[in-house]
């Protein structure tokens, strides 16, 4: 079962003025 | 001496230009608590201690968009930056919530994030034994803090100190670690003995503070992980994600 995004991963690489 | 203007050490300067504008972070909170709670039917507004973890998800948020835009941090590869925010995120909120609490300085009453004031005594009165004696805790803590003169400077020399773990394995560079570490103890000491002649163990008790807000912030870890399994806690958010990071 694929694992849950983290939403801390995205957080890090969103870009910077998201 | 004799009112000689301030003097702080370059790197000081540099972790001040990584602060984020307050009144934005208060705005931007206390927006997101109100529409998510107008946004609730009448049966599913959430209580007043969901509001709390809301709240502190969303500090969370303002934490994580600090870390990431800061001086050092923003170096490192997103599986370094993780495992360090994974490793100190409940310190960060503590420490956080603490420096609020020394800077607002008004007896009996908490300063929250969203720039709203809650009587203690009224927090108290609705908490049970543990977060009673966890806020306690937290207010020794501040106390200390409040007659140690902590002032914004140090408080983020503090922050990156509890950022830059050396606790934290694996780290692919764990030598920026500790240089970072090295070089903010270094700031630090300058800055106090520079400022703060006459306080000459300040530096000693500001880093004696840290290990008190490690057991704190584990503390509080503990108390919302039982509150998680009690279904007490709103999930699918970065609180709950944290929370886990750890346990996994």
């Amino acid at each position: 079962e694929p694992e849950e995004p983290s939403l801390l991963k995205k957080l890090l690489l969103a870009p910077a003025n998201s | 001496a004799g009112g000689s203007p301030p003097t702080f050490p370059h790197l000081v300067v540099e972790l001040l230009k990584c602060e984020p504008d307050e009144p934005q972070v208060q705005a931007k909170i206390l927006t997101y608590l109100q529409q998510e709670q107008a946004s609730r039917g009448k049966h599913e507004k959430l209580n007043t201690f969901g509001l709390m973890c809301k709240m502190a998800d969303q500090t969370l948020f303002s934490i994580v968009e600090w870390a990431r835009s800061s001086i050092f941090f923003r170096e490192l590869k997103v599986d370094d930056q993780m495992k360090l925010l994974q490793n100190c995120w409940s310190e960060l909120l503590t420490l956080d919530h603490v420096f609020r609490q020394v800077m607002h300085a008004k007896e009996g009453s908490i300063l929250l994030v969203t720039g709203q004031q809650v009587d203690y005594a009224l927090i108290a009165s609705q908490a049970g034994a543990t977060l009673n004696n966890l806020l306690s805790h937290a207010q020794e803590l501040v106390s200390k803090l409040r007659s140690l003169q902590l002032d914004q400077r140090e408080f983020v020399c503090l922050k990156f100190l509890v950022l830059f773990s050396l606790d934290v394995k694996n780290l692919e560079n764990f030598h920026l670690v500790e240089s970072v570490q090295e070089q903010i103890n270094a700031a630090l000491l300058d800055y106090v003995m520079c400022n703060y002649p006459q306080q000459t163990d300040k530096f000693g008790q500001l880093l004696l503070r840290l290990p008190e807000i490690r057991a704190i912030s584990l503390q509080a870890e503990e108390y919302l992980y039982y509150k998680h399994l009690n279904g007490d806690v709103p999930c699918n958010n970065l609180l709950i994600e944290m929370l886990h990071a750890k346990r996994a």
